[in-house]
């Protein structure tokens, strides 16, 4: 899901 | 969190400072890169995208960092290219920025993560911010000197993402969390430094400016 592929760092 | 991305983010903020008080204290951006600092703005923008699509409560320093990291960049160039256009030094700043743009926008659609808008979006940011500092270091190798305070930016920015690379150390080793893109061109990015790194602990630190060819 996006979640996986969501991106946490700046 | 961890210490090294905390230290990332902060030399990255103070980089933007230093930039920012550079060339509003001098009313000059005499030495610095406006295609550099328009190539930042782009990967800003490009990188939190998802800003501008669901506004998100600014409850978290994530998103406020993000607003200001737009802000910044957009305020620079626009001190650059319109406030202070007088002094931008357009001869020297003249690798083509083209050059850059169109091949990170290519490898951006052939090596992602994932084949859609925003994330094509995020590693086109990605791979343009590795090698957004070259038109910068290609004005220096030709006006042949950096001012001081331009070396602490530019010291400023390169720490930045040697910092993140310890951070994603860190996060390997200990959350098992690898994000093989940002890694290599953070990676790339950071030997781009290098030369210059050598330099400003040799030279800056013992309070000598930087004059090439060293």
């Amino acid at each position: 899901g996006s979640s996986l592929l969501h991106h946490d760092e700046l | 969190m961890n210490i090294f991305r905390l230290f990332g983010d902060l030399s990255h903020l103070a980089a933007i400072a230093i930039l920012l008080l550079k060339i509003w204290k001098t009313r000059s951006c005499a030495g610095v890169s406006g295609k550099t600092q328009l190539l930042f703005a782009v990967c800003f923008i490009t990188r939190y995208i998802d800003l501008f699509l669901h506004f998100v409560s600014l409850y978290n320093t994530e998103k406020v960092m993000k607003l200001i990291y737009i802000s910044a960049s957009v305020f620079t160039c626009y001190l650059i290219f319109f406030k202070f256009k007088a002094t931008y030094d357009g001869n020297h700043d003249s690798m083509r920025a083209e050059f850059l743009i169109v091949p990170a926008a290519g490898l951006a659609c052939l090596i992602n993560t994932k084949f859609d808008a925003i994330e094509i979006l995020w590693t086109f940011s990605i791979y343009l911010e590795a090698v957004a500092i070259l038109p910068q270091l290609f004005l220096i190798s030709k006006t042949g000197e950096a001012e001081t305070i331009t070396s602490h930016y530019l010291f400023a920015q390169g720490s930045y993402r040697a910092l993140y690379i310890l951070n994603w150390i860190y996060r390997y080793h200990y959350e098992s969390h690898v994000d093989t893109i940002a890694i290599v061109a953070g990676v790339v990015q950071t030997i781009l430094y290098c030369d210059f790194f050598y330099l400003y602990i040799t030279k800056v630190v013992k309070g000598q400016k930087i004059v090439l060819p060293a």
